[in-house]
């Protein structure tokens, strides 16, 4: 455990509980993108499997139980809960473009032909776009939310924080993961544009709106 | 080390 991946995993939760602080006090999941949470749901479920077969440290195993819940609280909120507030109309990416591609590359480009090691590999595509239903919608309606705002910022930081755990691990620990990098890499990435829309308008105070 | 021999990172 290194500095990096510390804050990473903070910012992780940090985004998770901003998400359902927002949803749970305003009583609504307006502009949440029903369909990045249904993918951020599968790539926990896919990946913390392991939970019953391997055991890491205590901090892993608590930290994989409370994705687990809060990304299946996030979905009870939006779908059953707080259903009417649902912003479907907006949130129309098809992702199947998605996950069809993710099963195929896991399939295809992993570490051992095995079903729990395809399934941590799929996990680790998919939650490398599972935010674009999310970005697509925020395009889409031109706007976001001061509050949606901040759990993107928190969420894309994470995955920009494990980047330079990795860096710090090749170097410190010999250990590297070419996978978990380069999805890291295309993950961190997709937030740029956000990033900085984020830092130069939200940060001033400003509601973050597209340029039309 | 790489890959495959246990994943330890969330």
């Amino acid at each position: 455990m290194n500095i990096f991946r510390l804050l990473g995993d903070l910012s992780h939760l940090l985004a998770v509980i901003i998400l359902l602080l927002k949803i749970w006090k305003t009583r609504s999941c307006a502009g949440i993108s029903g369909r990045s949470q249904i993918l951020f749901a599968a790539v926990y479920t896919a990946r913390y499997l392991d939970l019953v077969t391997s055991y890491i440290s205590a901090y892993n195993t608590v930290m994989k139980i409370v994705f687990l819940v809060a990304s299946y609280g996030t979905l009870y909120l939006m779908f059953l809960k707080f259903k009417a507030t649902y912003d479907h109309n907006h949130d129309t990416f098809r992702i199947e473009f998605l996950v069809l591609p993710c099963v195929i590359l896991a399939l295809l480009i992993n570490h051992d032909f095995s079903a729990l090691e395809i399934l941590w590999t799929f996990s680790i595509y998919l939650e490398s776009v599972a935010i674009l239903p999310q970005l697509f919608m925020v395009s889409k309606t031109g706007e976001a939310e001061s509050i949606t705002s901040h759990y993107l910022f928190a969420l894309g930081t994470y995955r920009g924080l494990y980047l330079f755990n990795w860096i710090y691990r090749y170097y410190a620990e010999d250990h590297y993961d070419l996978i978990a990098i380069i999805a890291g890499i295309v993950q961190t990435v997709l937030y740029c544009d956000f990033f900085y829309l984020y830092i130069t308008k939200v940060l001033k105070g400003k509601k973050l709106q597209l340029p039309a | 080390r790489t890959g495959c021999e246990g994943h330890d990172e969330l």
